[in-house]
This record gives C-alpha cells, structure tokens and sequence, in this order.
C-alpha cells in the first residue's frame, strides 16, 4: 500500500535550513497496524504529512496504492485524501466556529451523500468515541480530550482504508485512551484498515504489529512484533 | 496560598445545562507540588481556569493569596495573573504569526522592562526547554512538542510564584517530558514556587507529593504521598 523510498524534507528559513527528514524508507503492506516513535522533534509529523499526501518531499519517491504521489495533480491529491485516508492530526485542527458536528460532516460534504445519511453517519461516530450530547459544542466548548475525539470521529468518517493517526491519545486519561485504541484495534481486525499512529507511549504502540523508531529525520529500528 | 471552597460552575447552551464542576473544595500551601488527575471531562481544565483567575466560578468562593478573588475588578485580576501566576495551556494558545521568541517575551511587555532584558530572559528560557536555535519559528513551523515548550518557556518567563500547568508533557516524548519535570521540580525544591499540573500519566503525577483526583466536576480523592 505504502512504499516510500529516500524521503528527504528540507524547510527553508532564510540562510538557515532544517533536515526534518533526512532519508527515510517505509514500506507498508494492507491491513497493517504502525505505531512511530521518537523524540520530539525527530521528524514524524512531517513524514506523515508526507504520508497524508499533505506535503511533498524535497526528494525521494512516495507510491500510495502503487501511484506515484509526486506525479498526481492537486485536484488527484486532494480525491485521494478525501477517499483513501482520514487523518487525525496533531493539534486538531477542528475548524472553531462550527460544532462537532458539522466538523465530524465536514469530508462528507465532497462525496454526494444526503444531509440525512452525513448527519446520521456523524452522530454514529461521535457517540461511538463517547461524545453523545456533545455535538452541538464548538471547539472552545469542549475539553481538551474531547476535541481530540471529534478530530477521531472526523479522521473515520469517509471509511478510509488508510488511517494516519498523529498523537491520538495525547490528551486522553489511560481509559478513554483504551476505548479509542479498542475502536482503532477493531477497524484493522474486522474492517483490514490499514492503521499508522505516532505515539510517545509505550503501551499505546504495544496495540501495534510493528513499531517504527525515528530520530533526527532518520529511521533508526523497524521492530515487528510478535503478536498473540 | 490557595483556598477554594465549593466551586461550582455550570455551562448553559440554551436549553442544555452542563455541570462542569459541581461543589469542589481544596486548600494549597504556598511551595507545594501537586498533580490533577482525571478522566476527560471531569473538570480539571474548568478547575484551573478558575485558579487562575482566567473564569469565574457560578457560586462558591476562591482566595489567592488571602484575596477574595470574586471582589477583584478586571484590572486587578489581569494583573495578579500577570505577576503571580504562569499558565500553560492544554492548547498551547500561541499567537500564531508571532515567533517563539516574541510568544515568550509576550507577558514580559507589561511589566517595564528594557526590550534586551525581555530578549534575553526569553531567549534563555528557550534555551532551558531545548528549543536554542526554534526561537524564530513561528508555531506552524514547530512540531508539536516544540510548541508546547514555547507554551511552558512562557509561563515561566515572569517569574511566577504559582505555576498551573494543563498537561504540560501531554505531546512529548518520555526523554523531553523529564527534562521539562526537572525544571519544575527544581523550581518547586529551590525557589519554592508552587506547582499545580493536569496529567494523565502516572510517571508525570508521581513528582508531585500530592495527587488530585477529579470525576464528573467533583473531588473524589486527595492523595498526599509520601517522598523522599
Ligand atoms: N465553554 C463551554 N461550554 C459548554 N460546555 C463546556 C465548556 N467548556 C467545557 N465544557 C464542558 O465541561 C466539561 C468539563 O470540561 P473540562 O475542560 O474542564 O474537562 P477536562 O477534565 O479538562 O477534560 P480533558 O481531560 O479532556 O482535557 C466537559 O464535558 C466539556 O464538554
Ligand atoms: N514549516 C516548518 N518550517 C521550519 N521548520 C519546521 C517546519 N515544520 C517542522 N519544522 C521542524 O522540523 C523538525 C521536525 O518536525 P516534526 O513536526 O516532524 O517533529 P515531530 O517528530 O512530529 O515532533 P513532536 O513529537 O514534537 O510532535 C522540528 O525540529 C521542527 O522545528
Ligand atoms: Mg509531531
Ligand atoms: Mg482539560
């Protein structure tokens, strides 16, 4: 499903240049479940924005589904994002003067389904990550960890078969944090989603078959694990 | 240092009613450590906004440092926040065009002194966290650990004799989070600064030497641990 190969990412700030990516290569079979360590700042936000079709890399190839991503339009980036992958990003990104409703509707809005159907569907998810009698909340209305899950709710929506999940549970209490991995732990099983999550907790990665380790923008081990 | 007693604070949204915080009460001496524990939405983040002059509770009553923080006018509370108290936000909240080092010199604009006083308090703090060589990034150019240190370099940049942290090490890595621990442990052992931090991981809480645990806007537990 995945196959990137030499991924470098230079930012450019005047005279000063950051490596965030200093060559890295993942390959990613269907169905697989990723969890990406390493410190801050090691470069894994940025190797999923990359991943997420969201960035380009300064160099280096990215095939999704065996199309290269560097050859595709904006118009052919932004269709694949919106069918093939749901994101959960690192600080949200829920858009504030809109409830968590309409945030969780909001990639539904592209693919021609009825108001009824996009409500419906938004409502299953947002009671599904526990957030029933919260969907007519802005952002700011929220707490921390319920923001987060509308950012879940939201990534689901469009059935991705692919689900790039930064710091899911960064802002979730250990229970909370279980349900999510549970719902992320039965899409893979049941459903054949393909799941990469960045986490900075071990026992979240342990939901994980094969844990990546990164530092200073390279891979440095590639860890499959046994699972029962 | 602190006395709050039955703080209750209840959100209306039209017809729906949300109970916050529903009667919690705590009492904190000036140099102590504490952790604030919980599940998401029980009410912690409510709770610190309250400490920290930022909310008004719907009844009850809060002294900060013998003051009936109820009786202050607006002016007053902005300055005791400016003075006494360093926040860090659970969202961060950066000024998004502004670099990290003017995000950390923000507070210190109030307070008179010289532009390469400010500058050069700031540009140590960020030192201090890690982040030398960030200082002109603005937020969209850190990742998100990166951000969250700028958010705690500018708590601590006016020298607050309270520091109230909403899950400071919520997007950090272990080796980041017990640098940024150790700067608060020696701030509490050396310049006796009082500490309240929201965690959700038992390894942050376990610094503290008394731990807080909120369920459904309620205190149900008051732990004082014994350390060495
Ligand atoms: N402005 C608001 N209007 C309405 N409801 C609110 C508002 N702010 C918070 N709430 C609700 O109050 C409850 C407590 O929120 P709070 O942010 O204190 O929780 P928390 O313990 O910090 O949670 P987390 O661990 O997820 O950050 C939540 O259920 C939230 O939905
Ligand atoms: N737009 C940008 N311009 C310049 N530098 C950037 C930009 N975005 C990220 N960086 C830098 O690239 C490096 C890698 O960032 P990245 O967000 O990938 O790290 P990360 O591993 O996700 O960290 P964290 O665990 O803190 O979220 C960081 O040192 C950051 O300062
Ligand atoms: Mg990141
Ligand atoms: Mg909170």
């Amino acid at each position: 499903l995945i196959e990137a190969i030499d991924l470098v990412k230079i930012y450019r700030m005047g005279e000063v240049t950051i490596p965030a990516l200093r060559g890295v290569s993942l390959s990613v079979e269907m169905g697989e479940f990723l969890a990406v360590m390493g410190p801050s700042g090691s470069g894994k936000s940025t190797f999923m924005n990359i991943l997420g079709c969201l960035d380009k890399p300064t160099s280096g190839s990215y095939r999704l589904d065996g199309q290269k991503v560097e050859e595709l339009s904006r118009d052919q980036l932004a269709q694949i994002r919106n069918r093939k992958i749901g994101f959960v990003f690192q600080t949200f990104n829920l858009l504030p003067r809109t409830s968590a409703l309409e945030n969780v509707e909001l990639p539904l809005l592209y693919n021609g389904s009825s108001t009824r159907e996009r409500q419906a569907k938004a409502l299953k998810n947002l009671h599904e990550v526990g957030l029933a009698g919260r969907e007519h909340h802005q952002p700011n209305q929220l707490s921390g960890g319920e923001q987060q899950r509308v950012a879940i709710a939201r990534a689901l929506i469009n059935d991705p078969s692919l689900i790039l999940a930064d710091e899911p549970t960064g802002n979730l209490d250990s229970g909370t944090s279980m349900e999510i991995m549970a719902i992320f732990q039965r899409l893979n099983r049941e459903a054949g989603i393909t799941i990469i999550l960045v986490t900075h907790e071990a026992e979240i990665a342990s939901y994980a078959r094969r844990i990546i380790h990164f530092r200073v923008g390279l891979v440095i081990k590639d860890d499959r694990v046994a699972k029962a």
